[in-house]
């Protein structure tokens, strides 16, 4: 099963087109593995992506030196997988 | 649960309790609902429709699809809310009963039932189909990119390892394929939903060229309509228009497709997340979502059986 300990899923908001291409540019950065949860849109729509643990680094750098803002907004995608998990198990028991 | 009023709509379901869901709804609403297996999928998985009909022949029809992003959880299971909320409300609601009483309603749940599987027992993060890329190591096409609309172009990538990979051609998908088949041989399809997650928006076409479409006026304001209704409930605003306008180029999508075919009410929905879960929708929030989102899908359904063409 794949998991995802230290993934994270960074919100970005881009506040100009010059920003936005800069994001976008981050699509074609193939040896990231980046997963674009909420696309490059236009400037204020925010963009998630999440970034594996062996790519935060580099991400995070690349935004902060470009100036761009972004959140995290999942700190730790499997510890939420396994919460979700363990939710769906224990509704399920209920039902049972 | 022993029937579908003890199902417990407010949960993440796995696929077999789902297919388990559509039987004992057909069970229990013999003269309103069937089950049509429109094709199977690549690892052979039935393609199940749900069909809501009256009677008459061949009705004008109204199709809604959930699930054709197996990772967009919420989507699958508005589905089998919906679902229930059709054979409850009819003969109660006086807008559903009519539309039915002149239309049949079309509803796939699990429009991507491989992928879908595979985020229950593989990666929750499971986007695409599961079919082999001959010549990669990377799995399955994206089904919103592998229809005959400006199939291959911008908004779509060529590279099997992305989550938007188009396919070695259009409707190289059984899931895609199926659907244009069943779509072609009813021939009386008046509107044409298909619903996503997470970024709240209601969208028609075009997603792969600027041109405009002929009827861009109406489905702009029966969009308007539509997410002003949504609104309604909790509050939960969504962004709407064109897809290439509200969004980004797409090319080889849905209802660029489905549009193209004549159907005119062709519309995709990208449902909540009103926070910051994702995909990861808590499923105390599936029922508030599902329940806004039927205020949209009655506008629009209401609008295209006012408007017969």
């Amino acid at each position: 099963k794949e998991t995802f300990e230290g993934h994270q899923v960074l919100r970005i908001v881009p506040k100009d087109d010059v920003q936005l291409s800069l994001i976008k540019d981050l699509e074609d950065m193939i040896e990231f593995e980046l997963d674009f949860w909420r696309g490059v849109t236009d400037a204020v729509t925010p963009v998630d992506i999440r970034v594996p643990f062996h790519s935060l680094q580099t991400v995070k750098i690349y935004l902060e030196t470009q100036g761009i803002e972004y959140s995290t907004m999942i700190e730790d995608l499997q510890t939420m997988l396994d919460d979700e998990q363990e939710e769906m198990e224990s509704a399920a028991r209920v039902t049972q | 649960p022993r029937n579908t009023d003890s199902y417990d709509y407010g949960r993440y379901h796995p696929i077999n309790e789902i297919y388990d869901f559509q039987d004992m709804l057909v069970a229990e609403n013999p003269n309103m609902v069937s089950k049509i297996v429109i094709g199977q999928s690549y690892e052979g998985r039935p393609l199940n429709v749900l069909k809501f009909s009256t009677g008459g022949t061949n009705r004008p029809a109204i199709w809604i699809d959930t699930g054709i992003h197996s990772r967009e959880w919420v989507t699958q299971a508005s589905g089998q809310w919906f679902a229930k909320k059709i054979v409850t409300d009819y003969g109660r609601d006086p807008t559903l009963t009519a539309i039915l009483n002149k239309m049949d309603i079309f509803l796939e749940i699990v429009t991507n039932p491989d992928g879908y599987y595979y985020t229950h027992n593989n990666n929750r993060m499971w986007r695409k189909t599961r079919k082999p890329n001959p010549g990669s190591n990377c799995v399955g096409v994206d089904p919103n990119r592998n229809w005959d609309a400006g199939f291959g172009g911008p908004g779509a990538s060529g590279r099997p390892c992305s989550e938007t990979y188009h396919g070695p051609r259009a409707n190289s998908e059984s899931e895609v394929k199926s659907i244009v088949d069943f779509v072609k041989s009813h021939g009386n399809f008046k509107a044409f939903i298909s619903i996503h997650s997470y970024s709240q928006m209601l969208l028609y076409p075009y997603g792969y060229t600027r041109t405009p479409v002929k009827d861009q006026a109406e489905l702009h304001s029966l969009a308007k309509k539509a997410i002003t209704d949504l609104a309604s409930l909790y509050g939960t605003r969504y962004r709407y228009g064109s897809i290439i306008s509200t969004i980004y180029q797409a090319s080889g999508g849905t209802i660029d497709w489905t549009y193209n075919q004549g159907i005119k009410y062709s519309y995709t929905f990208e449902l909540r997340d009103t926070g910051r879960y994702g995909f990861i929708l808590p499923p105390s929030q599936i029922i508030p979502t599902a329940q806004e989102t039927w205020l949209a899908l009655m506008a629009i359904m209401d609008h295209t059986y006012k408007n017969p063409y």
